[in-house]
């Protein structure tokens, strides 16, 4: 996280850290579910994405319940039942990070407390978390100032309209062709030094739903070009409520 | 003389009948019948030489020592003694005929033959038991109590209570083994009301099938020789019921009525040589046996349908209140029915009622449980609730609520009877420290 503050434990309680491939973030479902990005399992262009879901189930490490990464190891790994990445998810087209979100179950469903809370979905009727300007925070354990973080960090960001993505992206295309498809948002600043950058992808962008009083989740960090040098992009939940849900009713 | 075989039946007739008979001629006839008959004798024809006082000719008829008679002449004639149709009948079985003819018929120069006589003689069933037909008081003994004639002979039979002896003729009380067995009936002393006999050793038996008992009520008049002294010393009246002894009796006070709670009772009756009291007589009945009232062991136990008496055979049916289980010892029970037996008891024992416990409430993940009536109280009726461990869980109950109560089944139950308990289900969104900002 650029330009963010420390997080207090108990403001984010539904942070998770992961490491799958590299550190990466995710977020609490109910007690037992963590969401995350689909790249921090199956990296894009890793030529060693041999292992299947069920040995990478079986290595992965997912930690709750602290904002320091000592005390987060300390506390102790959740091990993971199993992976689920969306089907959309091509890890072998670099440019295009359409359905790159996961779900992982772990084996034991988790005590809830005040360090460790799940975060709420959005209500599908809901049409105003992705207007241009509508604020949001993204926490996260990754990089800041060129060094990887050990405390929890949050950043405060707007999301960004559509076509103010597109059109910043389109200044870019010609160095590197990164699909914006419609299951992506971008959110952001293009001069102020605040954003996401490598180590939180998988944090979720979290908004108060004033309305419910309650945090939910409308985006999943995803990627970006470079960091604090223009916009973020982030996987839009709106988008995999469905396919988040069934798998989680399912079971 | 010849003696007549014992027939039955047979005929006589003079000698040379139906010719003349001859001149000075003495034939004799001894008729017998077999013992129990008597002889009936009748002359068909009878034809001798008429004269007075028969002093010619005649026959003479004897029996049982006695003289029937002297006969002679013809039917017609002046003189003799014609026997004519006349039944000449014996006391006993034996008749004996004599026939005489002097040395002539001849009757002013004439002589006139006569024929002589043709008898019969029939064997005549003697009724031994008619006391005017005894003949020799020594040779025909009488019968103590019935006598019984019968063709050819008869026999003696006693009363009720007696027995025949050896001799066929006397009667002795026999007391010795008498056996009742009606549900109801009357016993007396022998001869009663009249004085008993001595030297009496008799047993009443009453043996009733198992479940019934005997109740003896003794009748007026009662008497039996006592003394004032000493308890029954001459004549007693002892009354068991199955082996033990419930009593000895004697005087002149009834005992009333005896309950002997038994089926089987026997009665002993002993006298000595002599006295002259008149005896006992016993109304006896039976009833199914009773069982004690049962009694409910708690205020939880339900006695359905209870009756006033119990008795043999008879049984009830035990039930709990609501939320109460049936229990014998530490054993539960799905039902409860006891009969009363043979012997006035109960085949098992009375259970009694317990509680409903439902045990334990279910622990619930994340949550906990509060009991509302009474602090770990488990049994019938408590009430318990559940909630979540706030603010991470919130509850999410059946539509029965989150309160539930130990039902009569033994089980935790909300309030639409479902056991399924509620579930914690973790709160999103609501972090403790929120994101607030300050600075603007």
């Amino acid at each position: 996280i650029l330009g963010g503050r420390p997080a207090r434990r108990g403001s984010f309680p539904w942070q998770a850290l992961t490491g799958i491939h590299g550190r990466g973030g995710g977020a609490l479902l109910s007690d037992r579910w963590i969401l995350t990005a689909a790249h921090t399992i199956f990296p894009k262009g890793a030529a060693g994405n041999s292992l299947s879901l069920e040995q990478l189930a079986e290595e992965a490490n997912v930690f709750l319940g602290h904002t320091n990464v000592e005390e987060l190891h300390k506390i102790g790994n959740h091990p993971v039942r199993r992976i689920f990445i969306h089907p959309d998810y091509n890890p072998d087209d670099e440019y295009n990070f359409d359905g790159d979100i996961a779900l992982l179950e772990l084996k034991h469903p988790v005590t809830l407390g005040p360090t460790v809370l799940p975060i709420c979905l959005p209500d599908a009727t809901n049409t105003t978390l992705y207007m241009d300007g509508h604020m949001g925070y993204v926490s996260g354990f990754g990089v800041e100032k060129n060094f990887i973080s050990n405390d929890l960090k949050y950043v405060n960001l707007p999301a960004i309209a559509r076509e103010k993505c597109q059109r910043w992206l389109d200044s870019k295309k010609r160095d590197i062709p990164m699909v914006f498809s419609e299951n992506m948002f971008c959110a952001g600043f293009l001069s102020v030094k605040q954003d996401t950058c490598q180590g939180d992808s998988g944090s979720v962008f979290t908004m108060l739903d004033t309305e419910s009083g309650r945090w939910v989740a409308t985006g999943i960090v995803s990627w970006g070009i470079g960091c604090a040098k223009g916009y973020g992009f982030y996987t839009k939940i709106l988008n995999y409520l469905d396919w988040i849900k069934g798998i989680i009713r399912e079971d | 003389s010849s003696p007549v075989p014992r027939n039955l039946f047979g005929e006589i007739r003079s000698p040379g009948y139906p010719k003349p008979y001859p001149n000075n001629n003495i034939t004799t006839w001894d008729i017998r019948v077999p013992k129990g008959y008597v002889v009936k004798l009748t002359f068909n024809y009878f034809d001798l030489e008429p004269s007075q006082s028969c002093f010619y000719d005649y026959v003479k008829i004897k029996a049982d020592k006695k003289n029937l008679g002297r006969f002679c002449g013809r039917l017609g004639s002046n003189t003799g003694n014609h026997p004519g149709r006349r039944n000449f009948i014996s006391n006993g079985n034996r008749m004996h005929l004599a026939f005489h003819s002097d040395f002539t018929n001849e009757d002013n120069g004439t002589v006139i033959p006569y024929r002589g006589f043709l008898a019969y003689y029939q064997a005549v069933d003697l009724d031994e038991c008619d006391p005017n037909n005894a003949a020799e008081d020594d040779e025909r003994p009488q019968c103590q109590h019935f006598c019984h004639n019968y063709v050819g002979g008869y026999f003696c039979s006693c009363k009720i209570g007696y027995q025949l002896q050896s001799d066929h003729h006397s009667c002795k009380v026999e007391c010795s083994s008498e056996l009742f067995t009606e549900a109801s009936g009357y016993l007396s002393s022998p001869e009663y009301p009249q004085p008993y006999p001595e030297d009496l050793q008799c047993n009443y038996s009453i043996r009733l099938q198992k479940g019934l008992s005997i109740s003896l009520k003794f009748l007026e008049p009662f008497e039996i020789d006592d003394h004032q002294q000493v308890h029954c010393p001459y004549d007693q009246l002892k009354i068991q019921a199955q082996g033990r002894e419930i009593g000895e009796f004697c005087g002149k006070e009834p005992p009333g009525s005896i309950e002997t709670n038994s089926n089987e009772v026997d009665i002993i009756f002993l006298t000595d040589e002599s006295g002259f009291s008149r005896g006992w007589k016993i109304h006896y009945t039976s009833e199914k046996i009773q069982c004690p009232q049962p009694v409910p062991l708690d205020e939880f136990t339900i006695i359905r349908d209870p009756q006033p008496v119990y008795r043999f055979q008879d049984y009830f049916i035990v039930t709990c209140k609501t939320g109460y289980n049936l229990m014998e010892g530490k054993r539960k029970l799905l039902s409860f029915t006891a009969v009363c037996q043979a012997d006035g008891t109960w085949h098992q024992p009375m259970p009694h009622c317990e509680i409903v416990n439902c045990g334990n409430p279910t622990d619930l993940t994340n949550g906990a449980f509060s009991y509302i009536s009474k602090p770990a109280d488990n049994t019938y009726q408590a009430v318990i609730t559940y909630r979540c461990n706030e603010p991470y869980y919130h509850l999410v109950t059946g539509a029965g609520g989150d309160r539930f109560t130990c039902s009569p089944e033994g089980t935790w139950v909300d309030q639409d009877a479902q056991g399924r308990i509620p579930a914690c289900v973790p709160v999103c969104g609501k972090p403790v420290d929120p994101v607030v900002e300050v600075q603007r």
